[in-house]
């Protein structure tokens, strides 16, 4: 509504605002946001708006849950202005490339602020408890094409998953470096595991209890997390 | 929307007597403490939940959209927290109120305040808006 000062100490309405009025304001803000019209939401639970409440919440100094953060992680959060969640899109198919079978994941990064620097980027996988008590190697490529179209794997990060259950971090920096730089370059990441008494093959994720569909379980959808610092120029979309 | 606000409550003043009891005219209802009240922090509270606006902004629920209100009369009280300019301002006001206006009740300290919210149904964003929360008022 629209509100003035009652002469003492506090602020009351008038009167409220029209319909009109109301959509004006939402454009302000929107505007101030800098979005274009007002976005959809997200299915309820997701994981990735759920990580970023958990970020949000810890720098209102609340209690983390299970939010597991490291050390580098915590320095992100601090040093970043801008903190982006990216859910994996499994209906993104690309001409040439197979769906292999939960092995791929792709994000639309075309949100990305222009102008913000890239401090690090990470891509969270969540293994399921109990799944298989035994250790896997997970290595994280990315997809390129070279100057002849042909697909080709770039090694970005690699780590051991042991028998617990929970998140799974890897450091996907470069790719999205490149992907922002060069948007027709995104062709996603690849998920390979290995069993160390088989390293010559390759097993599928959820094998070893990887969650990589959001039909499974949306709280435990596979989503990408970047830390952007400001450059200070602010980009509005114009109205 | 002061303007906006100022019309209306002396058209409705015009149309409607009863209505003034509940907010007073700046210029006309001398009981009112509007034109005297020094410079100072005001809180007007933005719910987005109240606003529907929850289904795309995740958090905060809202925040208290602090802002300045108040005259900046001499002597400038030590709260005002105002800057050597203003009082200066204030002097040849006083001298020469129709050519040189009072100083202006502004913020003086500014927060951030950080906003989370989704891009589209895929992608969320938490963005730290700088010098968004006002903290203290003063006159420049």
């Amino acid at each position: 509504g629209l509100y003035v000062d009652n002469g003492v100490d506090r602020t009351e309405m008038a009167r409220a605002l029209t319909r009109n009025e109301r959509r004006e304001v939402e454009h302000e803000i929107l505007s101030l946001l800098g979005l274009s019209s007002r976005p959809s939401r997200a299915p309820p639970g997701s994981a990735a708006p759920q990580f970023l409440l958990d970020v949000y919440k810890s720098l209102l100094d609340a209690p983390r849950g299970d939010l597991n953060l490291s050390g580098r992680d915590l320095n992100a959060i601090n040093e970043s202005d801008v903190i982006m969640s990216f859910a994996s899109r499994s209906d993104a198919h690309q001409s040439g490339l197979r769906h292999e079978r939960g092995r791929r994941l792709w994000f639309d990064v075309s949100e990305v602020p222009a102008g913000e620097r890239i401090v690090s980027a990470e891509l969270r996988l969540f293994r399921s408890e109990g799944s298989v008590p035994q250790r896997a190697r997970l290595s994280v490529y990315q997809l390129v094409a070279d100057e002849s179209g042909d697909k080709d794997l770039v090694l970005v990060d690699s780590i051991s998953v042991g028998p617990a259950g929970g998140w799974l971090v890897l450091n996907v920096t470069d790719p999205l470096t490149s992907w922002v730089a060069f948007p027709d370059s995104n062709l996603g990441l690849y998920l390979s595991v290995h069993l160390p008494d088989k390293p010559a093959h390759a097993i599928l994720p959820e094998d070893i209890g990887i969650v990589t569909s959001k039909r499974l379980d949306t709280s435990r959808q596979p989503f990408m997390v970047a830390f952007f610092q400001s450059s200070g120029r602010h980009t509005t979309h114009s109205r | 929307m002061t303007r906006e606000t100022q019309r209306r409550t002396k058209k409705r003043a015009d149309t409607t007597p009863a209505d003034t009891s509940y907010y007073p005219h700046p210029f006309t209802d001398s009981s009112a403490h509007w034109s005297s009240r020094s410079c100072q922090i005001q809180t007007l509270y933005v719910s987005f939940r109240d606003l529907e606006w929850h289904d795309w902004i995740i958090a905060p629920n809202g925040y208290d959209a602090f802002y300045c209100s108040g005259e900046c009369n001499f002597p400038l009280n030590a709260h005002m927290n105002a800057t050597n300019h203003a009082i200066v301002q204030t002097l040849v006001h006083l001298m020469n109120p129709s050519q040189v206006p009072k100083p202006c009740c502004a913020p003086t300290k500014l927060s951030p305040i950080s906003v989370l919210y989704f891009l589209d149904e895929s992608n969320v964003i938490l963005k730290k808006y700088k010098n968004m929360v006002v903290k203290s008022c003063g006159c420049h």
